[in-house]
């Protein structure tokens, strides 16, 4: 059986709320590392990837592998009906019906609890190759979505160029183009306005602004948001959780004539 | 122009 507690609902909440529009039903798949969640969206140009360790966790307590197919709309609703600071009891059994859904209200003697029923999704899982990136930008989640949704207003596409000169951000459209350039920057009183850029190699590649705007979702869940690019291949965006957990989303670059 | 890549041309299913 399974039985994972979370302190906070929030955390749950966030990572839903991020994901639920680039995926509708998905596995969250249950062993003693954790609960994992791979799924590409539909049109197959994104891939979502996430993983709460079992240290997120306490308890976590899962003897042996459990797919839990769950619509992820369903999920939000159930979800709506927990209070941020609620702790968060995820159940289910060896082979469920139903996940079972208990918020605890620390201030409070309230105890709500819900069943969802699950279904049987037949998702394939996909091999993401190890990669050792070109290039690396670290920045805040906030800087990046203001970026995004500031572009998406000119253009479907933005290209991302890194180089020894920093990162730029370029989009061009009918009305006209746009343009971010960022340098590393350090900021002793808030690392968390951090630019940090790790290059071995000048990257220029393009993507969908749809889709970034989409990731950018998750800003709330980390101050910081991770790019990692290389030529020609899909694009990750990561945002770190606490005890290694993490929620990535990889991108498929538009790749020209 | 450039077209979109899909994710399934980079990763394989296992």
């Amino acid at each position: 059986m399974l039985e994972a507690r979370l302190e906070q609902a929030n955390l749950l909440k966030k990572v839903v709320d991020a994901i639920k529009d680039l995926v509708q039903d998905c596995n969250f798949d249950c062993n003693d590392s954790g609960i994992a969640l791979q799924a590409m969206d539909n049109s197959h140009v994104a891939l979502v990837s996430m993983m709460l360790k079992s240290e997120s966790f306490s308890p976590f307590r899962c003897d042996r592998n459990i797919a839990l197919g769950i619509n992820l709309g369903s999920l939000t609703k159930v979800l709506r009906c927990a209070q941020n600071e609620d702790i968060l009891t995820l159940k289910a059994e060896d082979a469920p019906d139903v996940v079972n859904l208990v918020f605890e209200s620390a201030e409070t003697d309230r105890i709500s609890e819900y069943d969802i029923k699950l279904m049987d999704i037949d998702q394939e899982h996909l091999g993401i190759p190890e990669t050792e990136y070109a290039a690396t930008i670290t920045m805040p989640s906030a800087e990046f979505q203001r970026i995004c949704r500031d572009l998406s207003a000119l253009s479907e596409s933005v290209s991302i160029e890194c180089s020894k000169e920093g990162v730029k951000f370029n989009c061009q459209g009918d009305i006209g183009s746009g343009s971010i350039h960022l340098r590393s920057h350090t900021n002793v009183d808030k690392p968390e306005l951090n630019v940090e850029i790790d290059l071995t190699e000048p990257v220029s590649l393009t993507f969908s602004l749809k889709y970034l705007v989409n990731f950018c979702k998750a800003s709330g869940l980390s101050n910081q948001v991770k790019l990692c690019l290389s030529n020609e291949v899909p694009l990750l965006v990561e945002y770190a959780l606490s005890n290694n957990s993490y929620l990535r989303f990889y991108l498929a670059p538009k790749i020209g004539d | 122009g450039k077209n979109q890549k899909s994710i399934l041309g980079f990763f394989q299913k296992k």
